[in-house]
């Protein structure tokens, strides 16, 4: 049968930084071809296709089941594979072979983390599911 | 074809979405 894709708008606009990234701004309406689990989706706008940050996206007609997995506070065990130094101050900076619990992760490929007392935000691009290769 | 997605993380989300 025919794919039907879903729709998604802008909220804002985004410039690209990268090659394979989509340039869209405020308002677009956007068809998403693949939704990567780190914050990247694949999208179409009349004849362009490129990358756009999920976090820059709100679904057209609410989707009846919500998107986001709910938390999960006794964490799910993760590795860091690329240190990260904190840009914001909700953020964490780890170094590479750190481990940290995941609590909630959040489509826009910004997880939320805890490491021992410590709680924020960290790319999920940068870490991996402890006992699996990458 | 789906092109490779960026290496890099994306941004965090824009004000805009931080209104909601």
């Amino acid at each position: 049968g025919p794919i039907i894709l879903q729709t998604y708008r802008a909220i804002a606009d985004y410039e690209k930084n990268s090659k394979n990234e989509l340039a869209v701004s405020a308002g677009d309406i956007v068809d998403v071809v693949e939704k990567s689990e780190h914050g990247w989706w694949f999208c179409q706008l009349k004849n362009k296709r490129g990358w756009v940050p999920a976090a820059y996206l709100e679904p057209i007609d609410s989707p009846d089941e919500p998107e986001e997995a709910d938390p999960n506070y006794e964490g799910e065990l993760y590795i860091i594979i690329t240190g990260y130094t904190a840009d914001q101050d909700d953020e964490l900076t780890l170094k590479e072979g750190e481990s940290v619990e995941v609590i909630h992760k959040l489509l826009d490929g910004w997880w939320v983390v805890r490491k021992d007392e410590t709680t924020g935000y960290y790319p999920s691009m940068y870490m991996q599911k402890s006992g699996e290769k990458s | 074809t789906i092109k490779r997605p960026p290496e890099n993380p994306p941004p965090r989300p824009p004000p805009e979405a931080r209104k909601k």
